[in-house]
């Protein structure tokens, strides 16, 4: 049956500002959404709970409409079928916020009696979603959502609402979400969520995004179309045979005949790579074979042998003509001359000095901390994914947003960084205030090996470097470096250096299985063991440097 | 290994040096007990006797002249009875636990890695002319996906379900000779995780060639069946 909590995105440490709301005192976040679902004075799309206050605010806003701000303890709840902008069947669940019809004229509110006077009213159909001027469709027409129209002539038209693609796909699948569960062999797809019995990195819990639901079949890696792991030992995964849609797909963003971040949107006409080799067709086979068709890859421009980007690569390539060079990199020209797009692949090694503190609030700390106080990885100030936010670079060109390092652009109390969690949007980092002594660098390891217990041996006793100097039977034992009483030539400070025969403590210079022993004072008792207890198991944590490594990673 | 940066001193006290009996380093291995290292097979493949190793423990500097070394000889060698490229060395006694020298965790019992950890090796293996020759470095980069590595593109089919790829897509820095046996960790939380061993790779750092390291997860069961009977 699954939870109330299914039909919501959950979003930690985010909080939404919020004319419209209705303040209730809940024990969960369940009876939060209860109330959520239950809101009779407006459509609840999202709900805020705060543990701690046990507080539950009801919200007519979301994300998409309103800003969110960091706060911490509090969890963003959003209901999954708001933030949708698609359309399923006939489109009586889209709750989007389209407001135009196919012909671009603007839509009358649902509320107003001007220029048309509606049958359809939020009074009268108060479960239909009629707010504001949004393509709506309360009465279950087969041509999907609609609404009247500003202009005086045209009572109601209906609107271009995309398909969510539940039935078919476009382009390569990426955003199917259906339910098929077989493969083009007929084989059962294994849930996605499960190891067994294939063992497979796609958690869904690490790929909020793509939708990893039950055993569907999906298409999170680019893949020419949805695929699966399947249920058959011997098959670990096949595609799937999802349909295409008929409909057109979505308008694709404006091509550009320049270079901008990776070039996946690059539509000019360079055909040659960037060692000058001609580029193959990517409809053509020869001479080199691949699955980068324009058959397999729709939406992505593959016309005739253009560098093209239709995999997320660093930036545009293509399969040359040469049969030496499977595939280059093209140069294409930035579009932004001043900014180089194509960073080389080296890093420049990270200065020893880190700053492990920070002053005051920490609006100045410049340093390379990486990590919040819970061990999550911070996300790059210039990457949305997977939080969007407005803390860019541009927006706060003086807060040292490089990077991924922990800042504190907004004068909070001190740094903090958006988190790679996906349920985490934000969180103070693992940073110390300064006591006052500005920078520190990293500690340098002590210059003496802490190898040696003084008061316990591990295993027969010879690294013991303590300080007994009696036997078990109670001698006191003779110096290493005498000869008296006892004559000895072997076990002697120069002979056995390392073994650590000072004075006259107890030692095993000889590997003795039964530990650590002296020659004795007492002339009839040329030798006898000591009696040293032994250490207790080394109390470790695994996993845990007592020095922070570096992290130096270069992806 | 190739590109990435010299390591903080001690920042990886798991890592060990694997070396002939006269000192010379040859492979990696890892730290899991204060008398168990985890290696790759194929770097036990010049003697099967246990006395032709030394574990150097407790090291930044591959000259291993810093007074926090250790020097442990290898009691018993136990390859993987499948013939898997993975390997256990019980040392002769146990190393000192302390500030320099501190055991790996191990992942739990066949887990997965999802697809998104950052993880990180390590080694005093052939840089390829990068900087930080004769130092521990460490590189980091993602774990990809056996589906994906096994495309026609990159290693072509030639990974199997007990090994792992992880690297950069356009290569770049990457693990390398004398690397090999050396651990791939994973931060879990606030600890690291080895979820690899360093073990084979077509050239090192080349685009589309990511490397090729065990999967520690799938010999657990192995792991401790072995140091409990021993």
């Amino acid at each position: 049956q699954g939870s109330i909590l299914d039909h919501y995105v959950r979003t930690e440490g985010a909080w939404l500002l919020n004319p419209m709301k209705e303040v209730y005192r809940a024990n969960s976040d369940e009876e939060c959404a209860e109330k959520c679902e239950n809101e009779e004075k407006f459509a609840c799309r999202a709900f805020l709970f705060t543990s701690k206050d046990q507080q539950c605010l009801t919200l007519t806003e979301n994300s998409k409409t309103a800003m969110l701000f960091r706060r911490a303890n509090a969890i963003l709840y959003e209901k999954r079928i708001y933030l949708l902008e698609c359309k399923e069947g006939k489109g009586m669940d889209y709750r989007g916020t389209e407001a135009k019809t196919q012909k671009g004229v603007r839509c009358q509110k649902w509320a107003d009696n001007a220029p048309h006077k509606p049958n359809y009213t939020p009074e009268k159909y108060p479960k239909a979603g009629l707010e504001e001027n949004y393509c709506r469709n309360p009465d279950g027409d087969e041509k999907g959502p609609w609404c009247y129209t500003t202009d005086p002539d045209t009572r109601f038209d209906y609107c271009n609402i995309p398909e969510c693609e539940v039935e078919c796909m476009h382009c390569s699948g990426e955003n199917y979400h259906g339910v098929v569960a077989t493969t083009v062999s007929g084989l059962e797809c294994q849930r996605w969520d499960s190891q067994l019995p294939h063992s497979h990195g796609y958690l869904p819990e690490n790929f909020p995004e793509k939708d990893l639901k039950n055993n569907y079949c999906r298409n999170p890696d680019g893949e020419p179309r949805p695929w699966c792991f399947t249920t058959s030992p011997t098959k670990r995964w096949e595609f799937c045979d999802i349909p295409r849609c008929t409909t057109p797909p979505p308008p694709p963003a404006p091509g550009r005949q320049c270079l901008s971040g990776r070039g996946e949107d690059y539509r000019g006409t360079i055909s040659v790579t960037e060692s000058g080799n001609t580029c193959q067709h990517w409809s053509s086979q020869s001479p080199h074979r691949h699955a980068r068709t324009p058959e397999n890859y729709p939406c992505r421009g593959l016309d005739e042998n253009y560098c093209r980007n239709p995999d997320g690569e660093k930036r545009p390539w293509c399969y040359t003509t040469n049969t030496t060079a499977r595939w280059e990199y093209c140069n294409i020209p930035s579009c932004d001359s001043t900014k180089p797009e194509a960073p080389a692949v080296d890093v420049p090694e990270q200065a020893e000095v880190t700053e492990e503190c920070y002053q005051g609030n920490g609006v100045t700390y410049r340093g390379t901390a990486s990590f919040t106080r819970s061990g999550r990885k911070c996300q790059a100030w210039s990457s949305m994914s997977p939080h969007r936010h407005n803390k860019t670079a541009e927006n706060f060109p003086d807060a040292g947003l490089s990077q991924n390092y922990c800042r504190n652009p907004d004068a909070d109390s001190r740094p903090w960084c958006y988190t790679t969690d996906p349920s985490v949007r934000w969180e103070y980092c693992d940073l110390k205030k300064c006591d006052g002594q500005g920078l520190q660098t990293v500690p340098k390891p002590p210059q003496t090996s802490l190898e040696t217990n003084p008061d316990c041996i591990v295993e027969n006793g010879v690294d013991y470097r303590g300080t007994v100097a009696k036997t078990a039977r109670g001698r006191t034992c003779q110096e290493w470096s005498s000869q008296k009483p006892h004559s000895h030539d072997y076990f002697t400070p120069k002979t056995h250096p390392r073994a650590g025969l000072e004075k006259n403590y107890c030692r095993n210079p000889d590997g003795d299985v039964n530990g650590p022993w002296c020659y004795t004072t007492d002339p009839r008792k040329a030798w006898e063991y000591c009696d040293i207890p032994k250490c207790p198991p080394p109390q470790y944590e695994c996993g845990k440097a007592k020095f922070r490594p570096k992290l130096c990673a270069q992806r | 290994i190739v590109a990435g940066c010299v390591s903080h001193p001690h920042s990886w006290p798991w890592q060990i040096s694997l070396r002939t009996s006269y000192g010379l380093h040859f492979c990696g291995g890892t730290l899991i007990h204060p008398q168990w290292v985890l290696t790759a097979a194929h770097c036990l493949e010049k003697s099967s006797r246990a006395a032709a190793y030394k574990v150097y423990l407790g090291l930044h500097r591959e000259a291993a002249t810093e007074p926090s070394v250790q020097i442990r000889d290898v009691e018993k060698l136990f390859k993987e009875p499948h013939r898997a490229d993975i390997a256990l060395l019980k040392l002769s006694r146990p190393a000192a636990i302390n500030d320099h020298v501190i055991p790996v965790c191990l992942p739990k019992e066949n887990s997965v890695l999802g697809g998104r950890e950052e993880c990180y090796v390590t080694g005093w293996g052939d840089t390829k002319g990068t900087r930080g020759s004769g130092y521990l470095k460490e590189t980091g980069f993602p774990v990809i996906e056996n589906k994906i590595c096994n495309r026609p593109e990159f290693l072509n089919g030639r990974v199997k379900k007990h090994e792992l790829c992880a690297g950069n897509i356009h290569g770049g820095t990457d693990t390398c000779q004398g690397d090999s046996g050396g651990p791939l960790v994973c931060l879990d939380q606030d600890k690291f995780v080895q979820h690899g061993i360093t073990s084979w790779g077509l050239g090192c750092a080349q685009p589309m060639k990511p490397g090729v390291y065990v999967r520690v997860s799938n010999y657990v069961p192995w792991i401790k069946s072995v140091m409990e009977s021993n």
